[in-house]
């Protein structure tokens, strides 16, 4: 479903280069759910710009479904973005001055295939999957940042994508709430198939996935199914 | 330190109300490390607007040091925030424009005790103590999740504040690196008695702190430094 071969990407700062990846390579198959777990720093947040073609490698290929994307213009990216990827940001990245339902309801309208009224009940039971029904008419500065948080999931899973990539989705989350939307997004995995990979630093979600990534400093140090050697070797 | 006694914050939307404290009482005694725990929702950034004079109580009143707070102008409550109070936002709040130094420096900027020369030395020393210092001069959004969380904290240490309020200041970082953060906190909470108070949902972070008060729908539940009891109520 997703195939990245030997990418790497290189933020250039003046004179200094980051090497934020160095030359990566992997397989991510329809169906699984596998998280992505590292220092700060190492890596994750740009592989998911990678894995979700929000950015292009410095070199390498990522193919998805197929496609080369590294050879598309910026337009056709964004096109099999808004059909293909779900993305919750490790920031959120809502539209301060839209509600929590218009935010929602944004990739929806970007995809036209959806009446208004439509979009609006999709939205509404979207909100209500995380529990913030009732915050549907409120701004992001008006929302605690686990509220937000729970919107920008909302928002992902808008466009019923097959892929979810989701950037420390809990991190801000009571355990308790946080617990909701892995069992949310279990239950995805197994009734639709969504392909879900989660970037995160807390054990027990990456425990709860069958299959482990374990970055240092740009490279994939550990792919595996066994939690705990994941774990270790953070 | 500080004393809140019966403190309300009702947000107005519109003819909505929301109740984000609803009569809070508690004290904060110079030195301690306390952490605040709670569900996603339950109040407890709102109660740290409040322990940190950055919003004034619809009832109640909060005493920082035997002074009213909410008797204060605006302009008042920002000359002792400067003095006497370091804040790690929960969404960081750094400016984007500026490097991650000058994020640093600008609390001390603000004081102006120290020369420009001083002010540059002590927060390269605060950006070293967070491993942070070859980044000095990357803005913001070169930097990743968790190095924005670091840079936020060495910024709350810059005037070298009595007393430290973190929201989730671990929550973008791996276990290591959010490992060396509390141990910053605590050693710095030995040798100079800086006084803590950290939101957290972390269960970890919350059993290494000596006090935890648990709270749910605007009230505290329970003010305890018993962690086990603490953490079973989330
Ligand atoms: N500016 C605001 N306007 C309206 N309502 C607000 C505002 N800020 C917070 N609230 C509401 O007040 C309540 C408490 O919010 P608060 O941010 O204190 O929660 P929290 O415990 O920090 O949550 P989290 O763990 O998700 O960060 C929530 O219901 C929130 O939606
Ligand atoms: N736009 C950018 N320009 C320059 N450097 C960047 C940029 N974005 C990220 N980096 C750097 O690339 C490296 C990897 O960053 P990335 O955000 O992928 O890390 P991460 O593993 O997600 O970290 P965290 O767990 O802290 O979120 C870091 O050293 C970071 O400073
Ligand atoms: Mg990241
Ligand atoms: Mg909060």
């Amino acid at each position: 479903l997703i195939d990245l071969k030997n990418v790497t990407k290189v933020y250039q700062l003046g004179d200094v280069e980051v090497h934020a990846l160095r030359g990566v390579s992997l397989q991510i198959h329809a169906g699984e759910i596998v998280s992505l777990v590292g220092p700060s720093g190492s890596g994750k947040s740009t592989m998911m710009n990678m894995l979700g073609c929000l950015d292009r490698p410095t070199a390498g290929s990522c193919l998805l479904d197929g496609v080369a994307i590294e050879k598309l213009s910026a337009d056709e990216r964004a096109a099999i973005r808004n059909r293909k990827i779900g993305f919750v940001f490790q920031s959120f990245n809502l539209l301060s001055r839209t509600s929590a339902l218009e935010n929602v309801e944004l990739p929806m309208m970007y995809s036209q295939k959806l009446t208004a009224k439509q979009r609006r009940k999709r939205a509404e039971d979207l909100l209500e999957l995380v529990d913030l029904k009732d915050r549907h008419d409120h701004f992001p500065s008006q929302l605690s940042g686990g509220q937000q948080q729970r919107v920008a999931i909302a928002r992902a899973l808008a466009n019923d994508p097959p892929i979810l990539l989701a950037d420390e989705p809990t991190g801000n989350l009571d355990s308790k709430t946080g617990g909701d939307v892995l069992r949310l997004f279990h239950r995805l995995n197994r009734e639709k198939g969504l392909t879900i990979i989660i970037v995160t630093h807390d054990h027990h979600v990456a425990r709860a996935t069958r299959r482990q990534i374990v970055m240092r400093d740009g490279q994939v140090l550990i792919d595996t199914t066994d939690a705990e050697e994941a774990i270790r070797a953070i």
